[in-house]
C-alpha cells in the first residue's frame, strides 16, 4: 500500500500504487511538487479515409483518430535501490518497457525506454508516443527547439504568420523536437531533453508527448514505394532504446539546467576500454 | 592509419538523403547503415591513435558499440580492465559509467589510485531479451567518474574474489536447527 518512490538530494519521484506509473515529481531544492502521469500510447495510423486518401507513412504522420490507445493501463514494476543509483523498472508489455532512473547528485530524472518490435498482427500501423499529463495551465502553448539553438513558441491550432485551417488535429500540431521540448505555467517548467530528433506536441493543456517509434503498413505515396515496416536485422521490426531526461524547476532557472545538460548529452563523454598492459608510445 | 573522412562522407550522404527518417527503401537503409559502420570503424582507429598520443601509451583500445544493451565482451569476461573516458567539452564533467560485467565484487580506482565507490546491479530481463544472447554480462558495474575539460581520465577496474566468510555462532546454530 505504500507508494513506490525513488529519491536523491534534488528530486523525489512517486509511483502510483495501483498502476505503477509515475504519479508525482518533487523538486526538493525549490519545494516544487508536480502531479504527473507518464504512460506510453499508440496512435492508429491512417490508411486513408473519406476526407483524404492520404495514408500515414514515412513522410506523413496521419493518425486515424485523435485519441491514442494506452499500451497498458497498469504496469509491473521492480525497484532497484542502491547508493549511487535508484531505478524502477516498468514493464508495459512484451514490447515496451522503461527504466526510471535517478543517480546520486543528478538534477534530472532519466527515463530509458525500450520499444519494439511493434506488433502488427492486428493489421494496424502504430505510432508510439510517450505522454506526460500534468495540471500545468499552459494555455495551449509549448516550446520546441530548432536544432538546439532558438527555442520557438508553438501555439495549438495556430501559425504565427497565417490563419490556419486545421484539418489534422494531432499531426497538424506536431513539431520537430531536435533536442528539447517544454511546457510551463507562470512558475513551473517541465522540460524534456531527447537523445535524438523526434516529433512532439502538447495537444491538451498541461500535456506533452513525444513520438518514440512507429511501424506502418501502407506507403504514403511520396516516392519511397514501401511502407515503413522496419524489418530490421531479424525481420520482425526494430527495437529502439532511447532516453528522455526530465527537468522540473522554476521557469527562471530551467534554461541553466537544460542547456548545460544538453551539452553533456550531445557532446557526450567517449568511453573506451582496454585490457591494459600497453607499451609506451611517442608521437615521433 | 586513422581516417575520419569515411564517416564524414557517410554522414553527408545520410543527411542529404534524410537517411534516418526512413524515407528510403529497406535495401537503401541497409546500405546507409553499412556506410556509417565502415565510417565508424576507421574513426575508431583515429581515436585510438589520438588516445595513444595523449596517454603516451599504446593500448589495445576496445570500443563497445552495444553498451546501451549491456554488451561488451571485454568487460564481461575480464578480471581486470581499464575504462578510458574522453571529454570533448571545455569544462569538467561528472559521468555515470555503466559497464557490463559478470562478477559480483569489483574494485574501481581513479587516475590517482584512489578507490571509487561502485555498485553492481543486475542486467534487466528486457535487456537480456533485446540483446538476443549477445550479452555475456549478468550485471552492470556503476561508478561516477570525473573527466577534465578537453581531456581524459583512466579508471582501472579489478574483479575481486568473493571470500566465503566462516559462519558466525548464530548462523551455525540456525544451520543446525534447520
Amino acid at each position: 500500500a505504500v507508494p513506490l518512490q525513488i529519491q536523491n538530494e534534488h528530486l523525489r519521484v512517486l509511483f502510483d500504487s495501483d498502476t505503477g506509473l509515475i504519479s508525482e515529481i518533487q523538486n526538493l531544492d525549490r519545494d516544487i511538487t508536480l502531479p504527473i502521469t507518464q504512460n506510453f500510447y499508440w496512435y492508429n495510423a491512417s490508411s486513408g479515409n473519406g476526407a483524404s486518401s492520404q495514408a500515414s507513412g514515412a513522410y506523413i504522420f496521419r493518425p486515424n483518430g485523435s485519441e491514442p490507445f494506452p499500451i497498458a493501463k497498469a504496469v509491473h514494476t521492480h525497484l532497484v535501490q542502491n547508493t549511487l543509483v535508484q531505478e524502477v523498472y516498468q514493464n508495459f508489455s512484451s514490447w515496451c518497457s522503461q527504466v526510471v532512473r535517478l543517480y546520486v547528485g543528478q538534477r534530472f530524472l532519466e527515463l530509458e525506454w525500450t520499444v519494439g518490435p511493434i506488433p502488427i498482427d492486428d493489421n494496424y500501423g502504430k505510432e508510439i508516443i510517450s505522454h506526460f499529463k500534468t495540471p500545468l495551465e499552459t494555455g495551449g502553448l509549448f516550446y520546441t527547439d530548432a536544432n538546439g539553438r532558438e527555442i520557438l513558441e508553438r501555439r495549438k491550432d495556430s501559425r504565427e504568420t497565417w490563419k490556419l485551417n486545421q484539418t489534422e488535429p494531432v499531426a497538424g500540431n506536431y513539431y520537430p523536437v531536435n533536442s528539447r521540448i517544454y511546457i510551463k505555467d507562470k512558475r513551473i517548467q517541465l522540460t524534456v531533453l531527447t537523445d535524438r530528433s523526434q516529433g512532439g506536441s502538447s495537444l491538451l493543456n498541461g500535456s506533452l508527448e513525444l513520438m518514440v517509434h512507429r511501424r506502418l503498413l501502407f506507403d504514403d505515396q511520396r516516392g519511397v514505394g514501401e511502407p515503413l515496416l522496419e524489418f530490421g536485422e531479424h525481420g520482425k521490426g526494430l527495437v529502439i532504446r532511447g532516453r528522455h531526461l526530465l527537468f522540473l524547476d522554476n521557469v527562471e532557472v530551467s534554461a541553466d539546467l537544460h542547456r548545460l545538460q544538453a551539452q553533456e548529452e550531445f557532446m557526450a563523454v567517449q568511453t573506451v576500454f582496454s585490457p591494459g598492459g600497453g607499451s609506451p608510445y611517442q608521437k615521433k | 592509419k586513422g581516417d575520419s573522412s569515411t564517416l564524414k562522407r557517410a554522414m553527408a550522404v545520410a543527411q542529404h538523403h534524410d537517411a534516418v527518417s526512413g524515407t528510403e527503401k529497406q535495401h537503401v537503409a541497409n546500405d546507409y547503415a553499412r556506410r556509417l559502420a565502415a565510417g565508424w570503424d576507421s574513426c575508431q582507429v583515429l581515436i585510438s591513435n589520438a588516445l595513444a598520443s595523449l596517454m603516451g601509451r599504446k593500448e589495445h583500445f576496445v570500443f563497445c558499440n552495444l553498451l546501451n544493451i549491456s554488451v561488451c565482451p571485454l568487460t564481461a569476461t575480464s578480471s581486470r580492465f581499464l575504462v578510458i573516458l574522453y571529454n570533448p567539452l571545455v569544462r569538467s564533467v561528472r559521468w555515470n559509467v555503466r559497464v557490463p560485467i559478470s562478477g559480483l565484487v569489483y574494485e574501481v580506482t581513479d587516475p590517482r589510485g584512489q578507490k571509487v565507490p561502485s555498485e553492481v546491479v543486475p542486467v534487466s530481463n528486457f535487456t537480456r531479451v533485446v540483446s538476443r544472447g549477445q550479452a555475456l554480462a549478468s550485471s552492470e558495474l556503476i561508478f561516477q567518474a570525473s573527466v577534465p575539460p578537453l581531456g581524459f581520465s583512466t579508471y582501472s577496474v579489478d574483479k575481486l574474489a568473493v571470500v566465503r566468510l566462516p559462519r558466525t555462532r548464530a548462523q551455525q546454530e540456525l544451520h543446525r536447527a534447520k
